[in-house]
């Protein structure tokens, strides 16, 4: 008589933890833009059992965004989730694993990230400002202004814009503009790239020193602009990956 | 006259009395939410 099936696997089993623990790991070490992702929610587990120790396992996780951006040297278990209120953005992903005794190896995964409805952060939070596109051009002056201003009071290395993760304008009961954006010293000092900044290039990927920088610039009643750089120091980066397609919100992202 | 029983008084006399205590398993998926509803 044919031994009865093994239940299946619930989604907080600690097995279907232990996979999904191995495909975020997975997603964050893939990726080169934008922050880290912490597990939400195990949405859905498959298991199709392949032979003796050896099943290949589906995953649907819920997935949202930190604080800390994917270049942070930060462990995930140590970044924080972004509150609902600071426009949350998510993420979903179809992951495929296979597991042979006992250990979890990814073999594919596809994830489409978005912000969460502007109108449900309202709802929550009436005054909250929200995320704005990263081309606006608010934005884009604010991050020009920030990077221009640490560059020209640090005699260290010259930093470059990689690119901005968030941005936010709030309108009431000031005008202020609020960025968040990734940088990476170049191979020129600060007083070098006052004479010719063009010639200033990124560092080879394993001398690469990235760093992370938030400006806030209020604009009305009184101008006044605040930035603050924390380079990460010397890291040893993962191998940049092709993606399907980049982009960021509040055009979705999608990647495989 | 013939009184009619109600039928889901009929199942409650029918029903296995559940353990003090007894609580449901949760559903197998979706798991748990660590942080927040979206």
């Amino acid at each position: 008589v044919p031994a009865a099936a093994p239940a299946p696997l619930g989604c907080d089993d600690p097995e279907s933890e232990a996979a999904a623990e191995a495909a975020v790991s997975y997603i964050n070490a893939h990726s080169r833009h934008g922050y880290k992702f912490a597990l939400n929610r195990i949405e859905n587990i498959r298991v199709l059992p392949q032979g003796l120790n050896n099943d290949i396992v589906f995953l649907e996780l819920d997935l949202l965004e930190t604080t800390c951006h994917i270049l942070s040297p930060t462990p995930l278990a140590n970044c924080t989730v972004r509150s609902f209120t600071d426009h949350a953005v998510e993420g979903d992903c179809d992951v495929k694993l296979q597991k042979v005794d006992g250990k979890f190896s990814v073999l594919a995964s596809k994830c489409h990230s978005h912000p969460d409805s502007r109108e449900d952060v309202l709802q929550v939070c009436p005054d909250c400002p929200l995320l704005e596109s990263l081309n606006d051009t608010e934005v884009s002056t604010l991050v020009t202004s920030a990077l221009k201003d640490h560059n020209s009071k640090t005699p260290n290395a010259y930093l470059r814009l990689l690119e901005i993760g968030r941005a936010k304008i709030q309108y009431e009961p000031a005008h202020v503009v609020i960025a968040e954006f990734a940088v990476a010293a170049t191979n020129c000092s600060a007083q070098d790239a006052q004479t010719n900044a063009e010639a200033c290039h990124l560092l080879p990927d394993d001398e690469a020193n990235f760093g992370f920088c938030t400006a806030t610039m209020v604009k009305q009643p009184s101008q006044d602009l605040e930035v603050d750089c924390q380079l990460y120091g010397h890291q040893v980066t993962t191998q940049d990956i092709p993606f399907l397609s980049r982009g960021f919100y509040p055009i979705s992202q999608d990647t495989s | 006259p013939v009184a009619k029983r109600a039928v889901a008084e009929v199942a409650q006399h029918d029903k296995v009395p559940r353990p003090v205590g007894f609580v449901p398993p949760p559903p197998p998926c979706p798991g748990r939410i660590r942080y927040f509803k979206i």
